[in-house]
């Protein structure tokens, strides 16, 4: 099993979780974030006053999935998150010692 | 202003004026470019740095650092442009290209000054620089190429990096010299001889980061065009990395032309700081390339 | 060490609060999530008019523990996470290099 | 490459992300957290009445970096994150399987 975290632009959400569920991914932890990166932050209009936000909100999935699954997982997230502009954000993978489903205590790949 | 010097000093305004230019609309397309602005003609500013108008980007400031580095008591020494480059990245620029970022830091972190080969290294970040070291090394052509290529791979080791490099860095020298368009042709097909990947005729018409791109689109608007102008015009609304591309095109074109030809309205516009570091920095290069041959 | 992470519904925040500190766990840090999973999301009354929201709120605990305490961690979250009903969340257990305690400098099982 | 986690003062996120801004790391991905740890919370008046917050907002940076970086960004954060006091927060260190640019499709190092 591997931890997936990808960091993409908020409006590409609902575009990558469906194609996620086309793969038969279906769980997902999803996480407001702050972007701080090549692509600069934006103004913010506040009281009539303009002023620089020199973040972006980002938003973060967490997926974890059985290894037979990462590749396949990846190119779903590349495809639909890209949009060429910079900012598009980034996909980390990790190891992982365990998974424990909390209402039937399945551990392994029987609890994702 | 005439002869080399009018040329020098085309060239590097040249690539100030190709960087501020078109960095408003790095990374746009074509078609959003005419959209928002018809047939870009003027330093807009805005873009995805909302930049102001006549601001350069990394660009330009990157070949300002290697410049300083030359200029200071020692001429060329490599650990010192790295320096450079690394006292840039603390000024917190506007911006910084990935794989330009990835060897300054790796510099700063370990000392080391070359790059280990990596495929992603194809980028046009190394290419966009090299103009302080052809005007330091006008009358070398050996040291030009060595000097261009050893800055080059402090951040960028890749062979299509370095073949950009050498026949970008031969091209302005022979043009800033003197040399006619028609005549530094040949380099560009030699390039294409042993490179086939830089074909440019016909035009692919992409103008991405990628090192290849970027020298087709500016090969494909220097030859295709009469004037400073027009070139620049044709480039920028090509849209993609159109800084870099403005600003390669923009050292040719002005290493061809030579300072005169570039628009009053572009050189009134371009950062005034920036014009002096530039006007400044073409006369001691100069006296330094003079002094080798 | 190890880190773990617990997802689960958001009223029982306290409940497995309280009975980690009982086997001396204080270290939490929690942040609030969306999940996306088996449970379906629901559908929300707002300004008079039912829309269906697809996610459902979580809460996700990050817990670093030395490797001793693993098993009990997770075996205490368990039983008091659990309502036996879908979407009770998961656990996910991670290996980890270093832990650093920022004010005194401390490293590693000292540090947590 | 490993990912480090900071969690610290809301306060000194700016002065963090500037002096990391100074050894060269300006991809950095900011989450609004709760912590809980020897810090206890703090009491807050809400409509006239005292009531405890048992938590106290954190904030948590998540930063991937080439391996020979880490040291560097662990000291970096360590000295302008403490103020000495209890609170300062934890640095977590993690392995890495895979990074990738999602505009770009550059993997490992070229990715961050
Ligand atoms: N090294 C990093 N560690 C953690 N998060 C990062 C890192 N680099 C970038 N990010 C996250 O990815 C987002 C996009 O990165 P950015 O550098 O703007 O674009 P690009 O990857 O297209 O060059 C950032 O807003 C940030 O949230
Ligand atoms: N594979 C997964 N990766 C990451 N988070 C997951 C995964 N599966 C479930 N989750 C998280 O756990 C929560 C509960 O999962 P769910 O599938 O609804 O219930 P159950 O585990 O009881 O079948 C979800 O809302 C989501 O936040
Ligand atoms: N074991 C732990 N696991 C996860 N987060 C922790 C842990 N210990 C502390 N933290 C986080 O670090 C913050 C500071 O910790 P605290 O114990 O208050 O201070 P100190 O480290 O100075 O003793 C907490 O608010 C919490 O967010
Ligand atoms: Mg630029
Ligand atoms: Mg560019």
């Amino acid at each position: 099993m591997k931890k997936i975290e990808a960091i993409i632009k908020p409006f590409k959400l609902d575009e990558v979780k469906d194609a996620l569920s086309e793969v038969g991914i279906q769980g997902i932890t999803v996480v407001e974030v702050k972007g701080f990166g090549r692509q600069k932050g934006h103004t913010e209009l506040y009281r009539g006053a303009e002023y620089v936000v020199d973040f972006l909100p980002k938003v973060k999935l967490e997926i974890v999935v059985p290894d037979n699954l990462v590749s396949q997982v990846i190119d779903t997230i590349e495809r639909t998150a890209r949009t060429g502009r910079i900012g598009d954000g980034k996909i980390f993978v990790y190891p992982m010692d365990e998974v424990v489903r909390i209402r039937t205590g399945e551990r392994g790949e029987a609890a994702i | 202003m005439s002869g080399v010097r009018g040329r020098a000093l085309g060239a590097y305004l040249g690539l100030a004026v190709g960087d501020a230019l078109g960095a408003p609309v790095e990374f746009m397309t074509q078609a959003e470019i005419r959209e928002r602005h018809g047939l870009l003609r003027e330093m807009v500013g805005g873009g995805w740095l909302r930049l102001r108008p006549g601001q350069v980007t990394d660009d330009t400031e990157m070949s300002l650092a290697l410049g300083r580095a030359l200029l200071a008591p020692g001429g060329f020494e490599l650990r010192a442009v790295a320096e450079a480059f690394a006292a840039w990245i603390r000024s917190r620029p506007i911006d910084v290209g990935n794989t330009c970022r990835q060897g300054i830091r790796r510099f700063m972190m370990d000392g080391t000054i070359k790059a280990p080969p990596r495929e992603w290294h194809a980028g046009n970040g190394a290419a966009m620089r090299i103009l302080p070291v052809v005007l330091a090394s006008l009358h070398d052509p050996e040291a030009c190429r060595t000097r261009s290529l050893a800055q080059a791979r402090i951040t960028h080791n890749h062979p299509l990096s370095d073949a950009a490099v050498e026949t970008l860095a031969e091209m302005t020298r022979r043009l800033v010299l003197g040399e006619s368009k028609p005549a530094v042709r040949g380099l560009v097909d030699e390039l294409v001889r042993r490179s086939p990947l830089f074909r440019f005729d016909p035009y692919p018409g992409r103008a991405s980061g990628y090192i290849v791109d970027t020298l087709q689109t500016v090969a494909h608007f220097f030859f295709g065009s009469e004037d400073f102008e027009t070139c620049l015009v044709g480039v920028v609304n090509r849209g993609g990395d159109a800084d870099t591309t403005g600003a390669l095109a923009g050292m040719l074109a002005g290493a061809a032309c030579g300072v005169d030809a570039i628009p009053r309205t572009w050189r009134r516009t371009l950062d005034p700081k920036v014009a002096r570091e530039i006007e400044t920095q073409v006369e001691v290069l100069l006296a330094l390339g003079a002094s080798v041959s």
